[in-house]
């Protein structure tokens, strides 16, 4: 039942619609879109959760890794001493990082 | 990121180069000689491989060479230096006694500096050190800021019984150093007038200044002046990383210094450098035993963070250099290793070869890991007049290591020297070598390099080529001496008045499989090499017990 209350208001919505068209549309026609919007949005759904997953995983890497190289730059730089990590080869890393 | 073993990564710890048994180190600190042991000091992050939370690691040696780790000195225990007990330098009072100042990062990460002595002056080792009550002793002056003031170095005496310290910092641009007066090192008289500035060259750290002999070779006592003395100034360049020097002469009446040559003063390219390789914040100290001036300096890493954080150390200090005034040119310094390192030559061959151009020799010293070689090159007489004699070669003089081609780039009279650290193949080699070349007035113009751009083939490596000319006077031969300690190569060009340290790290040239060859890639000459190699003993640091009480240098 909820399933079908749910569908409801969408062929309600979509009746006046139908109504005007009816003879040019089959039902069947008229509820294809809304299964390939659901299979679409539902697509979606699934590659915005797939991707929101690798961010999250590659982020906490990445940060950790950043963390590792930038933060030991920044860090004696913030501090106040000339900069302490061999700065050519972080520059070699973040370039590669780039491409 | 390469992808680097244990094996290879073992390899590339020193065998007689200092260096802590694990974690960061970066500048040398508060080097002494003090009943009967040398000191030194050292940043040290305790916790990690890398730069951060910084206190003072200690160690003595009665050489310079066998050395015998200590606990930590100094930690960030006060407000003062909550954030690392930075960079200081020893002064010995009249009476004997100690006094160290030093560099503290404040809880608000403020540049102070502060004042600490042995706890025991009775302790030969100085395990304990105190700080000052009263500290921090000296604050940013107005005008200076809160990140730009930094390294004491160890004062002298002026001419009215005072002490004199002078402090790096910069306005804008210009790199300065601050002059200061004390008499008890706990209140300070700041001079309106700097000790020396040079407009574009960034913040001036670790500054060191000390006199050298016009006439002798020995070293001299921070405090001598008089008209056989010329004084140094030395700023490590924190913009560039590179320490550069400069002679001239030092006014006591009111601190100030001239340089004998404005276009080669401190830290503007053109400058004289300690080191045309990997060396920074260097440090000098009069080493009263044996009437010397010793040079300490600290040589980072060229391969990656990541790497140094999986082989769980980074950096090591190079072998103590004496340090004097070229008295043959008098425009430049000459640094030697101390020669206490002689104590780690073991067995030796001695060569004579004569190589045609484009040889290269394969030297049976067995494995080539630990060396120490000393070289006389000479080139054919006729080979040399030919060149000079042909007019239309013209004077090179846009001839520099770093910009043409390294050891690869063939020229009549150059390159040649040795390929170290190489493996069978050459497919991982350290070419350190001459090249000599016409200068102006058709005069021998020669440059000392070092190639690490085939040294390894890993690509999270930094391999320049480093180098610069050398001067050889009339009657001179050439000259070159290296050290090889694994993951360092210390290269010396006409007694030391051109230096070359470079950090190298083979992933083939390793262990047993590490050669030397002698090379000669020029086109026209011929040369003749005199040299000889020892195997070097490594030096055995490790922390100090007990029973290394009254054992003598080994």
């Amino acid at each position: 039942m909820a399933s079908t209350e749910a569908l409801l208001p969408v062929t309600s919505r979509q009746d006046p619609l139908s109504e005007s068209r009816s003879d040019q549309i089959p039902e069947t026609r008229q509820r294809r879109p809304i299964k390939v919007h659901l299979a679409v949005y539902s697509g979606l759904l699934l590659i915005a959760l797939y991707v929101a997953l690798i961010v999250t995983h590659d982020g906490s890497t990445a940060q950790h890794g950043a963390k590792d190289e930038t933060s030991t730059e920044s860090r004696a730089r913030l501090a106040g001493v000339s900069e302490k990590s061999n700065d050519r080869v972080s520059r070699l890393s973040d370039d590669r990082k780039v491409e | 990121a390469f992808a680097w073993n244990n094996t290879m990564l073992s390899w590339q710890r020193t065998a007689f180069h200092f260096q802590p048994e694990k974690n960061w180190m970066n500048d040398p600190n508060g080097p002494l000689f003090y009943k009967g042991w040398y000191h030194f000091f050292y940043q040290y992050n305790p916790n990690a491989a890398v730069w951060g939370d910084i206190v003072w690691g200690h160690a003595v040696s009665k050489d310079l060479i066998h050395w015998l780790y200590l606990p930590i000195a100094m930690v960030p225990d006060q407000w003062y230096d909550a954030n690392g007990v930075w960079t200081g330098s020893a002064t010995f009072l009249d009476d004997g006694s100690i006094v160290m100042l030093y560099t503290g990062s404040t809880d608000k990460f403020v540049q102070v500096q502060n004042l600490a002595y042995p706890d025991d002056p009775s302790d030969p080792l100085l395990l304990k050190w105190a700080k000052f009550s009263g500290n921090p002793v000296l604050v940013p002056p107005p005008g200076i800021g809160a990140k730009d003031f930094r390294d004491p170095t160890t004062a002298w005496k002026t001419s009215t019984g005072k002490w004199r310290i002078t402090i790096g910092s910069k306005i804008n641009r210009t790199g300065i150093s601050l002059i200061y007066d004390t008499t008890d090192f706990k209140t300070y008289e700041k001079h309106d007038t700097l000790l020396h500035q040079v407009p574009n060259t960034g913040m001036w750290e670790c500054v060191d200044f000390y006199p050298v002999s016009k006439t002798q070779v020995n070293g001299l006592d921070t405090s001598v002046n008089g008209p056989d003395v010329k004084h140094v100034i030395k700023a490590s360049m924190d913009d560039t990383r590179i320490d550069h020097y400069a002679i001239g002469t030092y006014y006591d009446s009111n601190g100030t210094w001239v340089p004998d040559n404005p276009s080669i003063d401190v830290g503007i390219s053109t400058a004289l450098r300690y080191d045309y390789g990997k060396f920074y914040a260097s440090k000098t100290f009069y080493d009263q035993n044996k009437g010397r001036r010793i040079l300490w300096g600290w040589i980072g890493e060229s391969d990656s963070e990541d790497a140094d954080v999986q082989k769980g150390w980074s950096s090591v200090q190079g072998i103590p250099r004496t340090v004097v005034l070229d008295t043959r040119t008098r425009k430049n310094l000459v640094q030697w290793p101390v020669e206490e390192i002689k104590s780690l030559r073991l067995s030796s061959n001695k060569f004579d070869m004569t190589i045609g151009p484009g040889t290269v020799v394969p030297v049976d010293v067995g494995s080539a890991t630990q060396l120490d070689i000393e070289a006389e090159f000479e080139i054919k007489t006729e080979d040399l007049k030919l060149f000079f004699d042909d007019d239309s070669v013209e004077a090179d003089k846009k001839f520099s290591c770093e910009t043409s081609g390294g050891s690869t780039a063939r020229g009549a009279l150059g390159p040649f020297g040795f390929s170290v650290l190489a493996d069978e193949s050459l497919s991982e080699q350290t070419p350190v070598y001459f090249y000599v070349t016409k200068g102006k007035h058709s005069k021998l113009k020669t440059v000392f390099c070092t190639d690490t751009s085939r040294s390894t083939m890993a690509n999270d490596v930094v391999k320049p080529i480093y180098g610069s000319f050398v001067p050889v006077l009339k009657g001179e031969k050439l000259t070159m001496r290296i050290l090889v300690d694994h993951s360092i190569v210390e290269g010396f060009a006409q007694g030391g008045r051109t230096c070359i340290t470079s950090r190298v790290y083979p992933t083939k040239a390793i262990y047993g499989a590490t050669k030397l060859f002698l090379f000669n890639n020029a086109i026209d000459a011929t040369v003749t090499a005199s040299f000889k190699v020892w195997q070097m003993n490594s030096a055995f640091i490790h922390p100090y017990s007990q029973d290394d009480i009254g054992v003598p240098s080994r």
